[in-house]
């Protein structure tokens, strides 16, 4: 790796530490919620880990009711 | 309803997988629940080609992206049938979609159901129990960092971006969760899962919900 990547991985994780910071502070000491760290998606920037790992695409559905029977959404 | 359920504890959930740098999260989630609904109804659990619904569903963008409903429309439309991951084994990049004989093993399916249950959480559980795992597409952004616990705040609904599997939930402690299985690798999360608050639609769990039919 280049020293060039190096230094922006540097980068990103001091960013993902002030991020995991601010994040655990707002948890109000709850024992209960979600914590957080860091990981193996610590050395990218928010920008990069959306870029490659959130690509999927939300489709227009209708919503339930409970009327609707299974048979009937076999349909093309 | 029971008060908690886990469709692994039935042993009819495949193991983590991980996706690696491609952007088929839609395909595993897809292919997860197909596993599941074929471990059902035909009491063997196979794990089933991601790479197939990868490289095959041309309405999608394999690894730059793809809807879940999008590729189970695929799948009941063509009647395609989901090969063994051992015959067409992960790659993590999209490549040439392969065909196979129609006497070889595979999994086709005969219906699936997309809805948006945002003020029916409730609902959800019982279709979690009805229909098998459940496919969802939520706003991941804040998973960066996850390392456990139950994701009740920061997490908005405004942007899906990530799809994942629901095979359970829990409502035996104070805070009532889904159990959500992800494919970044059993090492992220809880053992590759993330637990998420019920009843207020966070990270929008509940805007894009469907299932298969086999």
């Amino acid at each position: 790796r280049s020293s060039q990547q190096e230094e922006k991985e540097e980068a990103a994780k001091w960013e993902s530490i002030l991020r995991i910071r601010r994040l655990n502070s707002l948890s109000n000491g709850d024992n209960t919620t979600a914590f957080y760290g860091m990981n193996q998606f610590s050395h990218l920037f928010p920008e990069e880990f959306r870029a490659i790992y959130l690509q999927s695409k939300s489709s227009k559905v209708p919503k339930f009711t409970p009327e609707v029977r299974v048979e009937e959404i076999d349909k093309p | 309803l029971p008060a908690k359920f886990d469709w692994r504890d039935k042993g009819i959930v495949t193991k983590v997988r991980n996706q690696g740098v491609c952007g088929g999260c839609w395909a595993f989630s897809v292919v997860g629940i197909i596993e599941s609904v074929h471990a059902i109804k035909r009491n063997v659990l196979e794990e089933l080609s991601v790479q197939q619904v990868i490289d095959c569903s041309y309405i999608n963008s394999g690894c730059r992206g793809g809807s879940p409903v999008g590729a189970l429309g695929w799948i009941n439309q063509t009647r395609v049938k989901l090969v063994r991951d051992s015959e067409y084994h992960f790659q993590a990049e999209t490549g040439l979609c392969r065909y196979f004989s129609r006497a070889d093993f595979g999994v086709s399916i005969k219906g699936y159901a997309a809805y948006d249950l945002s003020d029916q959480e409730d609902k959800m559980k019982k279709l979690l129990l009805e229909w098998g795992p459940l496919a969802v597409v939520v706003d991941a952004a804040s998973w960066q960092d996850y390392l456990g616990g139950i994701i009740q705040y920061h997490c908005s609904s405004g942007e899906p971006n990530h799809a994942v599997l629901i095979t359970g939930y829990d409502t035996t402690g104070s805070i009532p969760f889904w159990i959500v299985k992800n494919s970044w690798g059993p090492a992220w999360g809880i053992d590759g899962y993330v637990r998420i608050k019920i009843g207020s639609n966070v990270c929008g769990i509940a805007d894009e919900v469907s299932a298969a039919f086999l």
